[in-house]
């Protein structure tokens, strides 16, 4: 599966 | 940003404070590991580079500078101050931090979203995350007894990585789509990384003793 989550975690 | 997630930065961040104030009080460093400080630089550097290309929100940025300030002021207390850096176990704090980063750097370049510079980087900091809490634990693990500020920072730093497991299982349920694999796994081992040292921490904490690990 393509992940596509923001990186807006620290 | 949900309540776990909240609660996790804080906890990072609480963490990071009681080390900074335990060297800074003490005068001491003793028990903490230079090689888990400078693998956070390292973790921080390649997964911050974003700060240059997007912005993400106010906290997001503030919180990433804070994290990069602290790693680097830990490490000069520990390296440049004149009466810290003579409380450091260089002799016990001998891991060697190449066999974390090539593994993890190899790892990156094979799995991650994208081959591009800035990608991979991120996702080898990912995994050098989940690895860089390792020379700290060998090292408490040599030195036995554990005072309570290093007890207490990386009881915060193993509560920190749970909180932020939660806060995935929530975003699963509450974004429609969202999914990490990368991040959730590496999480997930880098939480089971802590699991031993809790065990001895929460053991402690009932007997209401100081915190000793077994040979």
């Amino acid at each position: 599966a393509q992940d596509d989550a923001p990186k807006d975690e620290l | 940003m949900n309540i776990f997630r909240l609660a996790g930065d804080m906890t990072h961040l609480l963490s990071i404070i009681v080390l900074l104030l335990k060297i800074q009080a003490t005068k001491s460093c003793a028990g903490v590991s230079l090689k888990t400080q400078e693998l956070y630089a390292v973790v921080f550097v390649t997964r911050y580079l974003d700060l240059f290309y997007s912005f993400i929100s106010l906290y997001n940025t503030v919180m990433k500078i804070i994290f990069l300030l602290t790693a680097f002021t830990i490490i000069w207390y520990m390296r440049k101050h004149k009466v810290v850096c003579q409380t450091y176990d260089k002799e016990q704090d001998t891991f060697r931090v190449l066999f974390l980063i090539v593994p993890c750097f190899v790892l990156a370049l094979l799995v991650n979203h994208e081959m591009s510079v800035t990608e991979v980087l991120w996702t080898f900091s990912i995994y050098l995350e989940a690895v860089a809490i390792l020379p700290q634990l060998v090292l408490l693990q040599r030195t036995k007894n554990v005072d309570n500020l290093t007890g207490n920072y990386i009881f915060m730093l193993g509560s920190y990585r749970a909180l932020y497991l939660v806060n995935w299982v929530y975003r699963y349920f509450t974004e429609l789509g969202y999914r990490q694999w990368i991040v959730w796994v590496s999480g997930t081992v880098q939480t089971c990384v802590y699991l031993d040292f809790f065990y001895y921490y929460v053991q402690a904490w009932r007997n209401n003793e100081r915190m000793k690990l077994p040979g």
